[in-house]
């Protein structure tokens, strides 16, 4: 099953 | 004080066209290089990057730089009042202002609009310069179709890249399907498709999202899409002499 991930996952704040 | 004037103003309202069922409200930034734009879906899953480079107005000022906060749809019903042939003009006399002014000017008519702006305090994501381990270019309007046609299909949509091009394959409950797109150096630059596979990716999309931002194809004959294996997805529209309109599109993954 696949699973939608954010992108703050990936990126940070600034 | 900050002015900005498009020749062609229709190419402004094919940006906000591409982006406004991405975003809601976003911070417009003008400084001495130009604008720019950069805004998140509201579940975070996309992210909308927008620079317009001042080499590319008619007319640029920006003596300060200046965050306009604006809400994409009320844009969008200020722009309708013009033709897709008009010049537009973005112009602010204040520091801290909060209106922006409109000018549509066209062979017959002048019209003058003020938006008003709204404080928007959004996060910013620091989106790092990436070496993408897979680059296509490809013509626009075939990507559309596929994601339109495999959309229909399954609502997720893999890409897979390999030395030999790009595949897209979906694998849905009523069935799967998968369309390869092949190599081709024609010399016609539109219809060209162009691989860079140091490492070959397979990952999956959620292809509502290509398909909300595709409207972007108006913009440009050709879209770059630029992967890493476990990285969001860029799709990029070059905005001939003036910049370009990225989406960044988080993956979805096997849980």
């Amino acid at each position: 099953k696949l699973i939608q991930v954010i992108l703050g996952y990936y990126y940070s704040n600034n | 004080m900050f002015e900005a004037k498009f020749e062609d103003g229709g190419l402004f309202k094919k940006i906000v066209e591409a982006i406004k069922e991405l975003v809601k409200n976003v911070n417009l930034e003008a400084n001495g290089t130009g604008i720019s734009l950069q805004a998140m879906d509201t579940s975070h899953v996309a992210l909308v990057a927008l620079q317009l480079n001042e080499k590319g107005f008619k007319k640029y000022r920006c003596e300060k730089s200046l965050t306009m906060g604006l809400s994409i749809e009320n844009l969008q019903k200020i722009l309708k009042c013009s033709g897709n042939d008009d010049q537009i003009t973005l112009r602010t006399q204040d520091e801290e202002p909060t209106t922006l002014s409109f000018t549509f000017e066209s062979k017959n008519r002048i019209s003058e609009f003020q938006l008003n702006l709204m404080s928007l305090d959004q996060e910013q994501l620091g989106v790092p310069d990436t070496e993408y381990s897979s680059v296509v270019r490809m013509p626009s309007n075939e990507f559309t179709k596929i994601c339109r046609e495999l959309g229909n299909i399954n609502e997720a949509i893999g890409i897979e890249t390999s030395k030999e091009g790009i595949k897209f394959y979906v694998k849905g409950d009523i069935g799967e399907g998968q369309v390869s797109v092949k190599i081709n150096d024609t010399e016609k630059p539109e219809e060209r498709v162009e691989c860079e596979v140091d490492e070959p990716v397979n990952l999956s999309f959620a292809v509502r999202y290509f398909n909300l931002f595709n409207k972007a194809s108006a913009l440009s004959s050709q879209v770059i899409l630029s992967m890493s294996q476990d990285q969001p997805l860029v799709i990029e529209y070059i905005i001939e002499e003036m910049g370009s309109l990225k989406l960044y599109l988080a993956p979805k993954i096997n849980d």
